[in-house]
């Protein structure tokens, strides 16, 4: 498919371009509403003394996400996409050309919220992140399996509703590890902040600049 | 656009078969897991004594949803689209020409969870009916305004975990009656059935057959 390919084009270089400044950078997937911001900012708060982060958001409509994410200091750049379900790699590129990327550690796009779209769509970052809450179910990773085959990281959100849902955590990890077996899972929740250190310690050790 | 020309065509064919067999007919859209089949199962249970009830069901991957309803007695006909995330007015078509429409008097479609895609696409139903959960967050109707205005009711879903969430339901309905002032909105939870009557009764209403 002739989009598909030009698509890849830009994505090869955005990641030339994002590698040769020794960033590291994730593209955070997830259906509407499962946390995505919610997690940056829990991130940003922890992260931000000693990683120097910037954000491209992508929604279909408003800048809330980048009006939430820049409170904390850092650079947040708003794609609104006016009715396009998934971030294509040309728009990321003019969002790089607005950041001076010799000032930063790690780059996170944030895409519009779908489960199934952006799956296919290479931005140029260096891995995806899915973050599916206790709260859509844990029969997901089974029904909506290429958004979780192609990341690279899952984050189960919302762990302090585990008690008010039907959903099991060890049936979500099954369903996922059976959909991608090397899949590194993180259970967090943005209320308590249980699982939010460690989803930060790794964050920041892959955003460590060569020095 | 050629493609949704070609779409609405077969939606229009769809359309007088089964209103020419004096059917009601919805078309239920969401995010991934904001509870669709959920209303489905208390919806079949109440009504099944006094409305004859088939669903389609849409997704990407398995035939899980419609095993949960077929479990109430229902005709249930899986699509499952292989990876396509919106349903489309053709694969309705082709399960149409399975079921017995003089034998029935409500047709429920449930599309694939996207809350972006499937708002362009009519499938030949009366009206789409829009699910949001509190879990999602009450600023949804802002960011994904399509489907809110191209709805015609719209279920608050899970307002049992409202305790839990930081969601205010009147944000959420002023919001939501911001992009289209016409929705008629209910307020339900699948775990307490709290307003599963109401929104049952409405149903119902408009299933009846001309006597
Ligand atoms: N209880 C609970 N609520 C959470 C948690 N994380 C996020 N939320 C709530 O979930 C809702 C959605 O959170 P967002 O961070 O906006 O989700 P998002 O994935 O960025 O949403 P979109 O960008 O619109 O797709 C908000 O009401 C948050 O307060 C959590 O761990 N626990
Ligand atoms: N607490 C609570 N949980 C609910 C409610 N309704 C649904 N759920 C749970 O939410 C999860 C998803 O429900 P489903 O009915 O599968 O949602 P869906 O919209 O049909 O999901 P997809 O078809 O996969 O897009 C399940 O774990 C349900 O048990 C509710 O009113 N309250
Ligand atoms: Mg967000
Ligand atoms: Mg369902
Ligand atoms: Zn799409
Ligand atoms: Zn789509």
């Amino acid at each position: 498919r002739k989009v598909l390919e030009k698509n890849d084009e830009i994505a090869r270089l955005n990641r030339a371009l994002i590698e040769g400044h020794g960033l590291f950078s994730i593209n955070i997937v997830s259906s509407p509403g499962a946390g995505k911001t919610s997690i940056l900012e829990r991130t940003i708060e922890r992260l931000r003394g000693s990683v120097r982060i910037a954000v491209i958001e992508g929604d279909v409509q408003t800048d809330f996400d980048a009006q939430r994410v820049a409170r904390y200091g850092v650079p947040a750049i708003q794609i609104v996409t006016h009715g396009g379900c998934h971030l294509e790699a040309k728009l990321v590129q003019d969002a790089l050309a607005r950041l001076d990327l010799k000032e930063l550690d790690l780059l996170v796009i944030e895409n519009v919220g779908n489960l199934v779209c952006p799956a296919n769509y290479d931005l140029g970052e260096a891995l995806k992140v899915v973050v599916l809450s206790t709260t859509e179910g844990d029969d997901k990773p089974l029904k909506y399996p290429v958004m979780f085959r192609n990341a690279s990281v899952l984050i189960i959100n919302k762990t302090d509703l585990l008690p008010y849902v039907s959903c099991d955590l060890e049936t979500v990890r099954r369903n996922a590890l059976q959909i991608n077996p090397q899949l590194r899972i993180f259970e967090t929740s943005c209320t308590t902040q249980t699982g939010i250190p460690e989803w930060c310690r790794w964050l920041e050790e892959r955003s460590r600049r060569p020095s």
